[in-house]
């Protein structure tokens, strides 16, 4: 699976996820991505989210949307929002991923509960980083 | 304002160990390229949803990524896609699911998002409506990878020699067959 959430001059966000799914899946079976909320969520007040993991978890969990919901109505901020829902929910549900994510402040994080995560990030402060493991 | 752009390429077993240096240096390039890519259209003042795109293409078009020309294998042996895109300022959405020829299932997803009254498409359907938005369209064969195919082949034979009950048991969440 890969993704992409971005950060424009306008300060629109946009989020984006495209994935090949799961090595020997049954025939019909979709997983989280192209579930609005689940794999993929855009909300301007609150943060843009890509995820990447066991697809049937982050459906139950509406992954990408509870992170954004927290930051909503519970006032928190995206990293501590980010990481209570891959680090701490989604790991007692026994889903396993992560996710990348960006506010409206250009903040990004990119928690994982995996071995590893294929992730990177460029902004106005920054050259481009990329990592792989832990 | 800022700008910013992060992406990713897949989470899981992904240990140093069994990552050779050659293959660390070639995810981190196409990484890089990705980040550039969606960055510069940030740079031109243009919209996220179009930096978005841009980033995922170049993933899309690697076999190193389970997305678009690197997608795995269905347990029938064909390549099936799935992709979405969400815009912040309106929450205009659009997805697809059940691609198996359209080059860029990411762009499908945008044509669905900007040219059509819905949210989600599937299967034959978002496929004819995607060849209607005159997006690319190619023969499966485009998406078939050796070492995607060859990683079916193993699992498949995990089934043959210890059942399916027994390679769930071991995997509980890879939904063998």
């Amino acid at each position: 699976t890969v993704g992409c959430v971005a950060l424009d001059k306008q300060g629109n966000i946009a989020a984006g996820t495209s994935t090949g799914g799961m090595t020997n899946k049954k025939y019909g079976r979709v997983g989280d991505v192209p579930i609005i909320g689940a794999g993929t969520y855009a909300d301007n007040e609150t943060c843009g989210v890509s995820a990447t993991g066991h697809g049937e978890y982050f459906i139950r969990s509406v992954v990408a949307y509870d992170i954004a919901a927290k930051m909503k109505y519970n006032g928190m901020s995206l990293k501590e929002a980010a990481d209570k829902v891959v680090m701490d929910e989604l790991v007692d549900f026994g889903g396993e991923g992560g996710i990348i994510a960006l506010d409206k402040a250009g903040n990004i994080t990119m928690p994982f509960n995996s071995n590893g995560m294929f992730r990177g990030y460029k902004n106005s402060s920054d050259t481009a980083k990329v990592f792989i493991y832990k | 304002g800022p700008i910013s752009l992060v992406i990713h390429g897949g989470a899981g077993t992904i240990k140093r160990e069994n990552i050779s240096p050659e293959q660390d240096s070639a995810y981190r390039a196409k990484l890089t390229e990705a980040l550039e890519a969606g960055y510069a259209v940030l740079e031109n003042g243009e919209p996220a949803s179009k930096a978005v795109i841009a980033a995922i293409q170049i993933m899309e078009e690697s076999p190193l990524f389970n997305a678009g020309r690197g997608s795995v294998f269905t347990s029938a042996g064909t390549n099936e896609m799935d992709a979405a895109i969400m815009k912040g300022e309106s929450r205009d959405a659009g997805a697809v699911a059940g691609l198996t020829k359209v080059k860029s299932p990411i762009s499908a997803a945008l044509a669905v998002m900007e040219n059509s009254p819905h949210v989600m498409m599937t299967g034959p359907g978002a496929e004819q409506f995607a060849k209607e938005q005159g997006l690319e369209i190619v023969d499966p064969s485009y998406f078939f990878i050796q070492n995607r195919y060859d990683a079916l082949q193993r699992v498949k034979q995990k089934e043959t020699e210890n059942g399916t009950a027994a390679a769930l048991a071991a995997f509980p969440d890879s939904k063998f067959g």
